[in-house]
C-alpha cells in the first residue's frame, strides 16, 4: 500500500458516499444514470469474486464488501425507493454496446484463461467505460447539479491516482499489470473533458453547463 | 511482474 493507492481508494469511497448522500438528502436521483450504476455493480461483483477464494488483507476484503454493497444499495434507491425521480427518458444509453465488446475483449485478451481471471479482466474493461451512460446523460440534459459534479470528480480522480500508484509500484516493486494500466488510462482519459469543465466552472461556483 | 491469478488492488 502506498499513498497514491490509499488516496485513490478513499477518493473512490468518497464518490460513492457523495452519491448516496445526494440521493438520500434530496430524496431524488434526478440527473443520475441508473445504467452506469448497474454497470458499476456488475464491475464490482465480477471483480471481487476472489473475496471467497483469496484473502489479501482485512482492508482489501472490507473495501470489496463496501463497494459491492453500496453499489447494490444505490441501485435499490434508484430503481425502487426513489424510482419516481429517476430520469428514465434521458438515460437512454444502450449498455449492451459496452457489455458485449468487454465480454469479447476479456475472452481474447487476458493473462490467464480461467473463469475468475476472465471475469476480473471483464470487470477492468467494463469499469473503464462504465461512466459513459452518466456522461451521456449529462450531455443530453446539458447540465449537472454541483453535487453530481463532485461525485464525478471524485470517481474520476480515483483511477487517475491509481495511475500514479502503478508508476510508483513499477519503480519501487517491479510490479505491473498491463491490462489494469491500459484500461485505467482509457478510463481517466474519458474523464478529461469533464475534469476541465469541473475546474473551470464548478470550482468557481458556477453550475456545470455544457456549451450549447 | 504480473501476478496473473492474484490481484491485490481494488
Amino acid at each position: 500500500m502506498n499513498l497514491f493507492r490509499l488516496a485513490g481508494d478513499l477518493s473512490h469511497l468518497l464518490a460513492i458516499i457523495i452519491l448516496l448522500i445526494k440521493i438520500w438528502k434530496t430524496r431524488s436521483c434526478a440527473g443520475l444514470s441508473g445504467k452506469s450504476q448497474i454497470l458499476f455493480a456488475l464491475v464490482y461483483i465480477t471483480r471481487y469474486l476472489d473475496l471467497v477464494t483469496t484473502y489479501i488483507s482485512l482492508y482489501n476484503s472490507f473495501m470489496k464488501v463496501i463497494f459491492i454493497s453500496t453499489s447494490l444499495a444505490t441501485i435499490y434507491l434508484m430503481y425502487s425507493k426513489f424510482r419516481a425521480t429517476y430520469d428514465k427518458n434521458h438515460d437512454s444509453f444502450r449498455i449492451e454496446f459496452l457489455i458485449i465488446p468487454c465480454v469479447i475483449l476479456s475472452l481474447v485478451i487476458n493473462s490467464n484463461f480461467t473463469v475468475l481471471e476472465v471475469l476480473w479482466t471483464f470487470s477492468i474493461y467494463l469499469e473503464s467505460v462504465a461512466i459513459l451512460p452518466q456522461l451521456f446523460l449529462v450531455s443530453k440534459t446539458g447540465e449537472a447539479e454541483s453535487i453530481t459534479s463532485h461525485y464525478l470528480f471524485a470517481l474520476g480522480s480515483y483511477r487517475a491516482l491509481y495511475i500514479l500508484n502503478w508508476i510508483y509500484r513499477y519503480y519501487a516493486e517491479g510490479h505491473y499489470e498491463l491490462i489494469a494500466i491500459f484500461a485505467g488510462c482509457v478510463q481517466t482519459i474519458l474523464y478529461c473533458d469533464f475534469f476541465y469543465l469541473y475546474v473551470t466552472k464548478v470550482l468557481k461556483g458556477k453550475k456545470l453547463q455544457l456549451p450549447a | 511482474e504480473s501476478t496473473g491469478e492474484q490481484h491485490d488492488e481494488l
